[in-house]
């Protein structure tokens, strides 16, 4: 698969929606400390089937919706959606009928998370299960987080090798 | 699974010691499994000594070699088994200009090689200069998030501007 | 003792309040101690602001905001009971320019209002050109360290000479 | 006290003796990685009376102790000389009757580390009470060590007042 685009709406700090294309080879992203960065990181990481709010940087999942300004009000919902290219037909077999496929997450405050797939709603599992398959997913470690880069090599020696296996 | 493991293993480790000695322009780095009968309990082992030093401890190594050392083992991992996207999030905060250039020679070379598609956020200018195509996240309405395509030949006029 | 940290407490958290508003250019913090009715047992929370947004938990601020927050809690309590000498081992490295130059205004500021002398280990060049000198360490000897003083109008010789 | 000059003699990178001269205002240290920076911060803590062998990066405080390169040998011992200008008398008593302090802490593989001002042997704790008279120390906040600059406001509460009480 290729990943194409990733579309925030009320996630973090992106309370518009917002389109991150993601072209061939090398993108760079810069801006000012606190801009949003690394938000954009975590809504991937989130889409993707992440689990763990403290990834989130939160105490709770709810963290991640848009929370307010001096001048807007917070909101209630978040949605992240991916755009993968699934022209080589990798994907598992009851999401595997079409060359796109489009990954939404969203959560609704106090109604926890609900994940769809081209449409359809799919269970969290069903989600985790088809990035594993493209060996990809929230937890993989290329996707190195800001300040995490060492973790692998600080990590205990069994924590390394499961690292390890789930790479292979 | 085992078999699986020592083969994952094998080529780790080949491309780790590999990208080791590009990363730091010589020196040696190897991986050791701490049970090599029992690798699916076993611990792993990092072993690595820069140039003209002696075989040491990570802990002892500097904050920047660290890093490199690190980044080699991520992508001796990532090369075995190639993931569609590597995100890097200021990876090269603690690098001098020297590993910087190192660094960003090899994410040339590796985004030219594979598949693989790149997201490398980056504060140095040296690397900024070295994507295919930058995006720059603005706060102008203070809280709010957004998101502009930058004119790569100007990085500076991104960064003035929005700093201000 | 305990009318010490009182005192103490008070003195840190005006400054800290001061110092976070003039790195962020705006926005505030404050500390409170968890039991006021016990200060010897209690704990310290801190509270902050960045300018436009809410009250947040520390967590959800960005590597560069927890830097600059840290920095000026660090420098409150350090101004309430100044140190002969202060030393800041690369504590740039996740700022933009424009808070790397607030952070060494502030810099220039305490040193020149106190007897306190700075250590600033950086490899920021906007960092290296607002020191009043500066020392390189190089290895030209390979895993030997050597101390060389550096003339402050050319830090580039420097880094370019030692890092090839 | 004002900290005049710092010399280092087999302490870690630096094998031969290496003068750190501590002028007013700011000093900057520079240089590519792994050149020996940091190991100029710790050697002014381990001589101001560190005991943690983990805040010197090493698993035992042998580590500090030159360990030899391709081409010399390991050496001995380690010494670390610190010069403090006390024309204020701001020593305790027994260290106070001289305008100059020197404080030497070295270390010899296998027997210990001995400390020594201005030529008299003194404890390890005669060094700590000395720098906690100036508020300053082995673990003085003012130290701040590379990527520890955020440990302050990620410490639990009752650390930072703990923090707060020393800097009192
Ligand atoms: N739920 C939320 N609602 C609104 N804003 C949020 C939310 N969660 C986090 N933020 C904002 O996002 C900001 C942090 O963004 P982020 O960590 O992406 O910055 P960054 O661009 O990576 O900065 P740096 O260069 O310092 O690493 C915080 O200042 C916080 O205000
Ligand atoms: N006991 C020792 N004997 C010899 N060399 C040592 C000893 N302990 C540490 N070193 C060397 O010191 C180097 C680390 O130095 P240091 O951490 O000061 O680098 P640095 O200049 O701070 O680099 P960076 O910019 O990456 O942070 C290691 O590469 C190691 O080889
Ligand atoms: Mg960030
Ligand atoms: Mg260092």
């Amino acid at each position: 698969v290729q990943f194409n685009k990733l579309r925030l709406t009320g996630f973090k700090s992106f309370v518009e929606a917002t389109d991150l294309e993601i072209g061939k080879g090398l993108t760079g992203i810069i801006g000012p400390n606190g801009c949003g960065k690394s938000n954009l990181v975590e809504a991937l990481r989130w889409v993707m089937g992440e689990t763990s709010a403290k990834r989130m940087r939160g105490s709770g999942m709810e963290d991640v919706i848009f929370n307010g300004t001096d001048r807007r009000p917070a909101r209630n919902i978040a949605e992240v959606t991916l755009h993968l290219d699934n022209s080589k037909r990798e994907a598992p077999a009851e999401l595997n009928d079409s060359d796109e496929l489009e990954i939404v997450r969203r959560i609704e405050r106090d109604k926890g998370s609900s994940y769809k797939v081209n449409g359809k709603n799919v269970r969290a599992k069903d989600v985790q299960l088809l990035f594993a398959d493209v060996s990809i997913g929230a937890n993989s470690p290329a996707l190195v987080s800001q300040g995490r880069v060492a973790d692998l090599i600080n990590a205990k020696p069994t924590q390394r090798r499961l690292i390890l296996e789930e790479a292979a | 699974a085992r078999e699986r493991l020592v083969a994952a293993f094998d080529t780790v480790n080949k491309s780790f010691g590999e990208l080791f000695s590009l990363l730091f322009g010589g020196g040696q780095a190897y991986l050791e499994l701490t049970d090599a009968d029992d690798p699916l309990n076993s611990g792993l082992e990092i072993y690595a000594q820069p140039p003209g030093k002696k075989c040491q401890v990570l802990s002892l190594f500097s904050g920047g070699e660290q890093t490199l050392t690190s980044i080699a083992l991520i992508f001796a991992m990532f090369l075995t088994n190639p993931a569609p996207i590597c995100v890097l999030d200021e990876i090269d905060a603690p690098l001098d200009d020297s590993n910087v250039d190192r660094v960003c020679t090899l994410l040339e070379k590796m985004a030219a090689e594979g598949d693989t598609r790149f997201i490398v956020i980056t504060h140095h200018r040296m690397t900024m200069a070295r994507m295919d195509r930058l995006y720059g996240v603005t706060m102008s309405e203070r809280g709010v998030s957004q998101l502009v395509s930058v004119d790569m030949s100007q990085p500076d006029m991104f960064e003035d501007a929005i700093a201000a």
